[in-house]
């Protein structure tokens, strides 16, 4: 049990400051396990360090930052054990267009083996879609779904 | 790919049947404010068998069902299928399609089907359990809940981790 | 201290109920008194109806639904007792394109009593702003800040 | 306009002196993740006498000052000064310009200022306190917290009437 967690622990660990270099294009984290001989109970801890910048507490990180550290570690677990498909809602909303580019660049490497469903409204995560829903709400006040190409995607369903 | 489709009626705002394939690797789900695009990853989660209604946006079993407008009644039943490609057997059942069913009444009720077949909960949690999917924190990150990894006690953390083993 | 609470109350309550169906462009809302003779221990509730929609539970609406529902009642505040200034940090980032644009009218609107200041990487929101200031990391890791024009804010700075 | 400008020196991210005027009624703020926008509202709200250093993303005064980098050597003191227009004399205090100013040093001792004269905390939240900006909560709505007004209990939404009464 404990030793399948320290297995485990080590490959995400290794794959989470992979990712969060490559989403920041620069600067480095890792995990630590507050206590090697207890580490489930003991917890697990992050240490990030932007790039130029100096090793700091996550509470100061932006909120751009914050959604990209978050997004690291869980394209870190999904790589390591991959589910058949994950759901993302919105976790795009606070990233400016260079991070976004990065999100996307990282997630379709990931998508050989996780099929993704991306909930978003902006423009730069639609194009590395392969299939679109438009979801509207319809005259009588239900849901109704339209397949679009990239196209067809406008200001009524995206930013 | 092994995640084939999702059927919705009379879920939230899905009043009327809808049916979502997905064929490919990246979908993406676009619309604007309310239109229902998170009440899809909310029948994701709840066919999955999710049972705390917070992580719902709801309070009850009633919350899932559509509950009517000015120009349309609301509906008796909600209905959620997700539908597995199984073709190389990933999931130890005989069909090369499996799909799974949970369906909720006003009274409260809920009932779970395999391939259109009513089963006990028991059943349907412990093939779920072979899809990879129940239990695992990570397989949907919800709006506004994506720096939750950061945000949580490191013990917790660890949760994940366990689910990832 | 009770008959002032009671006043403002119902003003902000009265203002509330049209910021709201002005952001919605329809739908309505209020705000109650838990206990009327216990004002301010009984606590404040909020009601709101959706256009076309049925009067349900806060916990259902959407992450744009919410923040609009907010913006309302911040604004409701604003009206009755206006501050020289208010910093609005991303409110828009969950904001659907039609949403964003009644929220900017109701802002232009307010800014003739209070002065604000946009945090924002939306379009839309910048083009109702008289002065726009871009903030960027230097090299040195430091801030700094230059003034820009509309047409001089591109993908780098905004989304 | 009553709210002129803003100067921050060592204060977070901002190194360099940087003074922001403010003559118009919509100002925007732009720039990529991380630049340094939330910083501002920090400086605002940390001028503003906030003493709560969860509300500003940090844990003690040191967090205020400039930290450095691989290229530039941190501050030994962070400084933000709020200027306000008062030639219609709003603020009970004989200047058309007020200026208030904090400043805070890595032994944590904060010092407060009125038109570059150091004053006790006592009389800078007593003339704080004449602008309507202290003690309002939704002065400053910080980022991912909009819907606050939403998610607090009846009793605590009470305050927000409360301050604007
Ligand atoms: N049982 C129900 N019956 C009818 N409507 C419902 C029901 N449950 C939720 N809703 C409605 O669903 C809407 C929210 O939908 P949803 O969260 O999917 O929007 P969204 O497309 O994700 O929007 P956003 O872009 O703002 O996040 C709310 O307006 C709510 O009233
Ligand atoms: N005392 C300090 N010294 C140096 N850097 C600091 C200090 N305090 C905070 N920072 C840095 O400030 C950055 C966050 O800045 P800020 O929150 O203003 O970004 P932002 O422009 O709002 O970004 P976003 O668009 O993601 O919200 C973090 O990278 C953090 O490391
Ligand atoms: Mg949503
Ligand atoms: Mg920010």
């Amino acid at each position: 049990m404990k030793k399948d967690f320290l297995e485990t622990y080590k490959a995400v660990s290794t794959e989470f400051s992979r990712m969060f270099t490559r989403l920041f294009n620069g600067g480095s984290a890792r995990l630590m396990l507050n206590d090697e001989d207890s580490p489930i109970d003991g917890g697990i801890e992050i240490e990030a360090r932007l790039p130029g910048k100096r090793e700091q507490g996550l509470v100061l990180l932006s909120g751009g930052e914050r959604s990209l550290t978050a997004v690291a570690l869980v394209f870190a677990l999904l790589k390591v054990s991959p589910t058949p498909f994950c759901v993302l809602d919105e976790v795009d909303a606070m990233l400016d267009e260079s991070n976004v580019g990065r999100f996307i660049e990282l997630l379709k490497d990931l998508s050989s083996e996780t099929q993704f469903v991306l909930i978003t409204h902006n423009r730069n995560t639609v194009s590395a879609a392969d299939v679109i829903y438009g979801v509207t709400m319809g005259k009588d006040s239900a849901s109704q779904v339209i397949s679009l190409r990239l196209d067809e995607v406008d200001e009524d369903f995206i930013n | 790919t092994k995640f084939a489709g999702l059927d919705l009626q009379g879920y939230k705002t899905f009043a009327k049947e809808t049916n979502l394939v997905f064929p490919a690797q990246i979908t993406a789900i676009v619309g604007p404010n309310g239109s229902g695009k998170s009440n899809v990853a909310d029948a994701i989660r709840w066919v999955l068998g999710e049972q705390s209604y917070s992580l719902l946006r709801a309070k009850k079993t009633e919350d899932m069902i559509y509950s009517g407008s000015d120009s349309r009644a609301r509906a008796g039943m909600a209905a959620v299928s997700i539908k597995f490609n199984n073709v190389s057997k990933w999931l130890p059942i005989d069909y090369s399609e499996v799909v799974l069913t949970r369906r909720a009444y006003r009274d409260g009720k809920n009932e779970y089907l395999i391939n259109n077949q009513r089963v006990r909960l028991k059943d349907f949690s412990e093939l779920l359990g072979r899809t990879g999917l129940s239990d695992r924190t990570y397989t949907i990150i919800g709006q506004g809940l994506v720096d939750t990894a950061l945000s949580i006690r490191p013990d917790e953390r660890s949760k994940l981790f366990e689910e990832a083993a």
